[in-house]
């Protein structure tokens, strides 16, 4: 469908991309550990998308598996969610990720 | 209003009372807080209550200064959100709130 091209578009082509809401601070969590790394991501919120946001929402889970929000991806890969993340950085494996996507 | 007399009643007439979203990470963090230390909220999601959901979260706007959810009481007394009742719990003062509370 043209959600799923958009989306494989939109995460192939920024290394770090972040399906979030404006409101949740699990998302909130999510942008400023990015922040904090130096990074900038690309930030889509759902929540500001009008009749959108619930379709590409659903389009997100049929591609990954994962419905909630925040829904991050770092160089075309899946990673996950808030917690997901903020695991990977407490094992130190995050700023490798991020430092080969950000040479794609 | 009818809406604050019936929040004053349920802060009060209840030990802990959080006024929650059924979706929010937040929200779970602080029930699942609250279960650790063996008490039982009285937990009113707002997402699942219609149109009433929004007015209660206004009303509770102007009772405490917070929009936000979560939204918690012990002891009919305005703790804060999910960060504000952590916070507490790291101080060691939840669990003594919580015990006078229930002696009410
Ligand atoms: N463990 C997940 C939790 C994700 C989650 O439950 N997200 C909630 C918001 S905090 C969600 O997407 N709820 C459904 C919705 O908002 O549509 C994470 O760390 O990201
Ligand atoms: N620091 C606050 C954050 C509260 C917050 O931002 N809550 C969000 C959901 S996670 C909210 O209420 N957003 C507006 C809404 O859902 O109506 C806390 O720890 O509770
Ligand atoms: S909506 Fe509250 S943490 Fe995501």
């Amino acid at each position: 469908s043209r959600l799923i091209e958009s989306v494989n578009n939109t995460v192939f082509q920024n290394p770090v991309v972040i399906y979030s809401k404006t409101w949740c601070s699990y998302s909130l969590e999510v942008k400023s550990l990015f922040k904090r790394l130096g990074v900038e991501p690309l930030v889509i919120e759902l929540d500001q998308l009008g009749p959108q946001g619930p379709q590409l929402q659903r389009v997100l889970e049929r591609l990954t598996g994962q419905y909630t929000v925040p829904n991050i991806f770092i160089g075309g890969k899946h990673i996950g969610g808030c917690t997901d993340t903020v695991k990977l950085h407490h094992k130190g494996e995050l700023k490798s990720l991020l430092s080969e996507a950000s040479k794609q």
